[in-house]
């Protein structure tokens, strides 16, 4: 099973 | 203030279409280099980031940062109002209340004057560094699109598995499969419809088919779209305007 990553873990905030 | 002057309406229309089944509500944040949104969707999977280069307009001037806060929704149904061959102007005052929208007809003997209530809104701004990408493909928009619908018929999600020969997108659902593999290839004759394949290192990546399919409503902003790939990370999505860029950042599916 796949589970869907969430955008915002990817980027920092600035 | 705000004073910006599309050649035509036609390309804030596809803008517009392009990301309002993505977003509902997004800063253009305005500045002397011309406006740029960035906006996430509310399952937070999928960012959007536009420029709109300054010389993308027949004029342009804003001479303080302005943040227009809109809503895509309400702005789709003004922006729609336009002949797509009209001037687009866009004004609005320092800290502005609302955004004034003006079409022009080429002959000038039509002004339609709309104007927007800007919201205030809320956004983090997400830093995004220069990644490094694994893989890199070119390919038509329409076709990308196509596959896309295609595959999506079948499964919520589509692989992409980049190899050093070709990409091959691929679906698997409960009634059946799917796939589709290109090679990349050179039209001499229509760049545009050329298929360029980079590749540093094999990819198998996942997506959630839906938002392929909304991030494919950014077509008819450019002939060629371009997808940049990386092992465990966003993938990036880019229909290049003629000064900027739509680009489309998405969270690819793990194993849990």
């Amino acid at each position: 099973n796949l589970k869907q990553s969430n955008i915002t873990n990817f980027f920092a905030k600035s | 203030m705000l004073e910006g002057k599309f050649e035509e309406s036609s390309l804030m229309k596809k803008v517009v279409d392009a990301i309002k089944d993505s977003v509902k509500l997004c800063n253009f944040n305005c500045t002397e280099h011309g406006v740029t949104v960035q906006a996430v969707d509310d399952s937070r999977v999928l960012l959007i980031s536009l420029l709109i280069g300054e010389a993308s307009f027949e004029e342009y001037r804003c001479d303080r940062n302005i943040t227009l806060g809109i809503d895509l929704e309400s702005f789709n149904k003004i922006i729609k109002n336009g002949n797509s061959s009209d001037f687009l102007t866009l004004i609005a005052e320092d800290s502005p209340d609302n955004v004034l929208i003006i079409f022009e007809d080429k002959k000038k003997d039509r002004v339609s004057e709309y104007s927007l209530k800007l919201m205030d809104l809320d956004s983090d701004f997400l830093q995004i560094d220069d990644m490094e990408f694994d893989a890199t493909i070119t390919m038509p928009s329409s076709e990308f699109a196509k596959i896309t619908r295609d595959l999506k018929t079948l499964s919520e999600s589509l692989q992409i598995i980049v190899t050093k020969e070709n990409v091959k997108f691929s679906s698997d659902g409960d009634f059946g499969t799917g796939n589709v593999v290109l090679k990349g290839f050179v039209d001499m004759d229509k760049p545009d419809e050329s298929i360029k394949i980079d590749m540093a290192r094999p990819i198998n990546l996942t997506f959630g088919a839906k938002y392929i399919a909304d991030i494919v409503k950014g077509t008819s902003l450019s002939e060629s779209v371009t997808i940049k790939l990386a092992d465990k990370s966003p993938a990036l999505f880019e229909y290049k305007l003629p000064s900027g860029f739509l680009r489309f950042y998405l969270a690819p599916k793990f194993d849990e």
